[in-house]
């Protein structure tokens, strides 16, 4: 469904966006 | 929970370069790059984060949008 907002799809990206700061940070001098 | 607003505040800085106290649609695009995350996906991260639509992200909005990350589910 490309008209799909929310549910799984974006979970999963906010998930990634969210690991990625994390991972930065712990990356970051 | 006081370690959780510190690290939401980190973060919502880290988008928030000109430390606005918002962030908007163009922050999110700068983070491309920063970010191993496509334009796309960053859109989608913003829509998803902008519970209102209004085009900005408020600390309040990001913080609701980190906990259901860390936990899983939608706290309204």
């Amino acid at each position: 469904d490309p008209n799909m907002k929310g549910g799984q799809t974006s979970e999963g990206v906010l998930a990634n966006f969210f690991n990625s700061l994390l991972t930065k940070k712990a990356g970051s001098p | 929970r006081a370690a959780m607003l510190e690290k939401t505040q980190e973060f919502f800085q880290i988008c928030d370069i000109e430390d606005k106290g918002f962030i908007t649609r163009r922050d999110m695009q700068r983070l491309h790059g920063e970010l191993p995350l496509s334009a796309e996906e960053l859109e989608n991260v913003f829509d998803t984060l902008d519970a209102d639509g209004n085009g900005y992200l408020t600390l309040e909005e990001f913080s609701s949008g980190f906990s259901h990350f860390l936990f899983g589910r939608r706290i309204s």
